[in-house]
């Protein structure tokens, strides 16, 4: 474990409380795209299967059943409980789109052609894209409110620290992974131009535009 | 293959 990868996940962790709580607080899940809640819900599925097989850590049992947890709680308050505050008209990025090509990719590509390890990198590749539908609605609406973007950045922020884990354990440990660390690259860069609005803040005041 | 560590990050 290093500073970076606890961070990282601290602020992956924050991202999905602060999108559980903003849902539960205003009641409504306006502006949050469902189906890419529904997608994250998949990713840690299919990445966490290992916790009915290997125990690696108390952290990162804890942590696996958090995400789990929220991710299933945040698809229930969306498409259940708040259902009527959902915003189906500009929720409508096409994951077929997205989850065809990760599947047949996840098949072609990975360390073992083994079940979980297929499951794992399709959850790898997954997450990578999984956060598009949320970003192709706010392009959409022309507009996010102010803790959807914060819930955007610490998101966003994790991979990217993600990234530098990888490479202090290139250097330290001599241990990477291709396969985490190219879809790593690639759902980072999907933040940047995000990071740029987010940090410039000048937008806060006027709708955000992609 | 090389054996598959088992994958410890989240």
């Amino acid at each position: 474990m290093n500073v970076f990868r606890l961070t990282g996940d601290l602020s992956h962790l924050a991202a999905i409380i602060i999108l559980l709580l903003k849902i539960w607080k205003s009641r409504s899940c306006a502006g949050i795209s469902g189906k890419s809640q529904i997608l994250f819900a998949i990713v840690f599925t299919t990445r966490y299967l290992d916790l009915l097989t290997s125990f690696i850590s108390l952290y990162n049992t804890c942590m696996k059943v958090i995400y789990i947890g929220c991710a299933y709680a945040t698809v229930y308050l969306i498409y259940a409980k708040f259902r009527a505050t959902y915003d189906g008209n500009h929720d409508s990025f096409r994951v077929e789109f997205l989850v065809v090509p990760v599947g047949g990719l996840s098949v072609l590509i990975n360390h073992d052609f083994s079940p979980l390890e297929i499951l794992w990198t399709f959850s790898i590749y997954l997450e990578s894209v999984a956060i598009l539908p949320q970003l192709f609605m706010i392009s959409k609406t022309g507009e996010a409110e102010t803790i959807t973007t914060h819930y955007l950045f610490c998101l966003g922020l994790y991979r990217a620290l993600y990234l530098f884990n990888w490479i202090w354990r290139f250097y330290f440990e001599g241990f990477f992974d291709m396969i985490a660390i190219v879809a790593g690259v690639v759902q980072t860069v999907l933040y940047c131009d995000f990071f740029y609005l987010y940090v410039t803040k000048g937008w806060f005041s006027r709708p955000y535009r992609l | 293959d090389i054996e598959r560590a088992q994958h410890d990050e989240l």
